[in-house]
């Protein structure tokens, strides 16, 4: 099973 | 005051058309250099960027301003160019409406409202990859084509300096793989093997606008946004996807 990420996850 | 002229009006829905795919409005960035714009899609999962700069207008004259639009609108609006219309895009300050011109045997003017859509001061994370591909849309999006057969989503590999995509569905499985020597292949800079699983629709949508024989430049990593990026018209667009992980 997979589980889509946001991109808030990747902006820092 | 903002009036740009595109010689092909053609092209310029083809950006449009790129866009709505995954937006339903976007604030249209303009100043003296050019046109901006950068928006996630409601779902936060992937990022448009679309940068025209003024030299791929035919005119250009415009000073700083937001121009709020929805994009389904425009994208019917963009749908009735002609092959050899031109097309005008000019702001009417007074009644608040982006007036969408195409000249061709005909002057045909639509005058699209405006919302008050801000502009959202999104930047395009500086995030470093491993490695780079360039490689022909064409290909590309045929090797999505492939794996959309077993799954909706798709694994882009980087192993032992090939360029894999590769689909896994209950049953069947499908794999394409680039080598660095490809002919849909224009350069490779591979720094270490990297896996990530993206959403295909995604992908499908974000490689929509490009032509078979346009250049795709794809940066991926292990468990990191895939991003990609080509040149429509003198236009730049740049679009981040989130990957799937394994939870």
């Amino acid at each position: 099973k997979t589980k889509q990420l946001t991109l808030e996850a990747f902006f820092k | 005051m903002f009036k740009a002229v595109i010689s092909e009006a053609k092209e310029f829905k083809k950006i449009i058309d790129a866009a709505s795919n995954l937006l339903d409005e976007i604030c249209f960035e303009v100043s003296e250099d050019g046109i901006k714009a950068r928006a996630m899609d409601p779902s936060h999962v992937a990022l448009v960027s679309m940068d025209i700069p003024k030299e791929a207008f035919e005119e250009y004259e415009a000073d700083v301003h937001d121009i709020g639009i929805d994009l389904e609108a425009f994208k019917k609006i963009m749908n009735r160019a002609k092959a050899k219309d031109k097309l005008i895009l000019e702001l009417d300050e007074e009644k608040n409406k982006l007036n969408v011109i195409f000249k061709g045997t005909a002057r045909r003017k639509f005058a699209l409202a405006l919302y008050d859509v801000s502009s959202s001061n999104l930047q395009v994370p500086d995030i470093e990859y491993p490695n780079e591909i360039l490689i022909k849309a064409g290909a590309f999006v045929d090797a999505l084509k492939d794996a959309d057969l077993v799954n909706d989503h798709v694994a882009l590999k980087v192993d032992d300096g090939k360029f894999i995509i590769y689909a896994k569905g209950d049953l069947n499985e499908s794999e394409t793989i680039f080598e660095e020597d490809s002919e849909d292949i224009i350069s490779m800079n591979i720094g270490e093997n990297a896996r990530s699983t993206f959403n295909l629709e995604y992908l499908k949508d974000m490689t929509k606008a490009a032509s078979s024989d346009d250049i795709l430049k794809i940066c991926i990593g292990t468990d990191m946004p895939v991003k990609i990026e080509y040149d429509i018209g003198g236009a730049n667009l740049t679009f981040l996807l989130a990957p799937r992980i394994e939870s």
